[in-house]
C-alpha cells in the first residue's frame, strides 16, 4: 500500500477522527 | 477425494501446517448439534479451557480428563426459544453466552455457576431484533438490535454474577449493521460491516461513529470478523459468505482489505479463496488464521497472510462436519458435527 493509493496516512487516526466526529 | 483434487498451489506444505487430531467427544443425547465454543472455567484454584456444545434446546458444558477424554459436568436446558449460537467471550471467565432465537436472535443470555446459591443458572441480557452480536475483551457485549423506527447499538459491560454493570450506546449509521469485530490492540475502538456493504468505525467510550467507508460492489454481504491496527492503517478481515464464484479470481473465502481511516479508501491486500469447485459456509478467523465449513463437509483452513489455504480436513467418522471453531487460547481447532460429535485440533 502506498500513499499515492490511500491517501495521507495518520498514525493518530482514532485520536484525529474521535476528535473530529459529532459527540 | 476432496485433497485430492486440491491443486498443489493450495497445499504447498501441509505437513508443516497440518490438523493433528488431540480429543474427541460425542453427545448421545445431543439430537442435533447448532454450536461448539470453548469458555476458560474456574474452579478450585484453577483455571482451564472447556468445551461448550450447544443444541436447539441445552448447552453443555465439558471439563477435560486427562490424557484426552472429556466428561460433561453440566447441561442447561433451555426449551422455550431455540438455542442458535454460542456467542464467544475472549478473556472472559466462568460465562458461556448464547443468543437464542427462531430466523434472527431475540434473547442473549448468559449461563454460569452460581457460587451463592452453589448451582448452575441462566440470566437473560437483552432482548430484541438482534441482527448481530459479538463479544470483546474485558468481559463486553455489543449487539445491534433494530425497532420499526430505529437501529440500536449497545455495549453491556458483563458482571461475573451474570447481570450488566454498565451500558452504552453507540450511533449508528444508516444502514443495518451485520457484524462486529474489536480492533486488536486498541480497546477503545471497534468496526462493523454494514448492509450497505461499508466498514464503520466506533470510539467504543465516547459511542462516536467515527467513519463510513465503503468497500465497494465486487464482493456483496461482506461480513467483518477481525480488525488490526498498523502504521496508520487498519486491515480488516472480511468473508463473503453469499459470493458467486468467478472465472478469474473463483470463489473468496476470506480478504484482508487495508483501510486508510483519515480518506476512507481501501485496498484489497490479501485474498484467500475457497478450494476449486467449493461452495463455503460462514467461517471462523482467530489471529490470523481462518477456516470454514465448505458445503462438502470439509473443513478448509487459510493462512490469512500468505492468501493460502494451509490445511484440509476431510469429513470426520461421523460424516460431514457442520460446525468448525478456533478454541480460545491458541488451544486448537473444533469440528463439530450434527450428531453431536466434536473433534478438537491442534492447529
Amino acid at each position: 500500500c502506498s500513499e499515492s493509493d490511500l491517501g495521507p496516512i495518520s498514525l493518530n487516526w482514532f485520536e484525529e477522527l474521535s476528535a473530529e466526529a459529532p459527540p | 477425494d476432496l485433497a485430492e483434487q486440491l491443486t498443489p498451489e493450495l497445499l504447498d506444505s501441509p505437513r508443516e501446517e497440518s490438523l493433528q487430531f488431540v480429543s474427541e467427544l460425542k453427545d448421545p443425547s445431543c439430537a442435533c448439534a447448532v454450536d461448539v465454543g470453548t469458555v476458560w472455567w474456574a474452579a478450585a484454584g484453577c483455571r482451564e479451557l472447556r468445551v461448550v456444545t450447544a443444541s436447539e434446546s441445552a448447552v453443555s458444558l465439558w471439563e477435560p480428563l486427562p490424557p484426552d477424554c472429556w466428561a460433561k459436568i453440566h447441561t442447561w436446558h433451555l426449551a422455550e426459544i431455540p438455542v442458535i449460537q454460542i456467542v464467544p467471550l475472549p478473556d472472559t471467565c466462568n460465562l458461556v453466552c448464547v443468543a437464542l432465537g427462531e430466523l434472527e436472535i431475540g434473547e442473549i443470555r448468559l449461563l454460569l455457576y452460581s457460587s451463592e446459591t452453589d448451582s448452575f443458572k441462566h440470566s437473560l441480557v437483552k432482548t430484541g431484533n438482534i441482527t448481530a452480536v459479538v463479544g470483546l475483551k474485558d468481559q463486553r457485549l455489543v449487539s445491534s438490535s433494530r425497532t420499526m423506527q430505529e437501529q440500536q447499538l449497545e455495549v453491556v459491560l458483563l458482571s461475573e454474577a451474570g447481570g450488566s454493570k454498565d451500558r452504552q450506546t453507540l450511533m449508528p449509521p444508516e444502514e443495518t449493521v451485520t457484524a462486529f469485530a474489536e480492533v486488536e490492540g486498541m480497546r477503545e475502538a471497534l468496526v462493523g460491516t454494514t448492509a450497505g456493504n461499508s466498514v464503520v468505525i466506533w470510539n467504543l467510550k465516547t459511542g462516536q461513529l467515527l467513519r463510513k467507508m465503503h468497500i465497494g460492489y465486487s464482493y456483496p454481504a461482506s461480513i467483518c470478523h477481525r480488525a488490526y491496527s498498523d502504521s496508520g492503517l487498519l486491515f480488516v478481515v472480511l468473508s463473503h459468505p453469499h459470493a458467486k464464484e468467478s472465472e478469474s479470481c473463483g470463489s473468496p473465502a476470506f480478504r484482508v482489505v487495508a483501510f486508510n481511516p483519515r480518506t476512507g479508501r481501501s485496498t484489497g491486500v490479501m485474498f484467500c479463496c475457497l478450494p476449486p469447485g467449493c461452495a463455503g459456509r460462514r467461517g471462523d478467523v482467530w489471529d490470523r488464521t481462518g477456516a470454514a465449513v465448505l458445503t462438502s463437509g470439509a473443513v478448509a483452513v487459510w493462512d490469512l497472510l500468505r492468501g493460502r489455504c494451509s490445511a484440509l480436513l476431510p469429513p470426520g467418522p461421523a460424516g460431514r462436519w457442520a460446525l468448525c471453531r478456533w478454541a480460545a487460547g491458541g488451544a486448537g481447532l473444533l469440528a463439530g458435527s450434527h450428531d453431536g460429535t466434536v473433534r478438537l485440533y491442534r492447529y
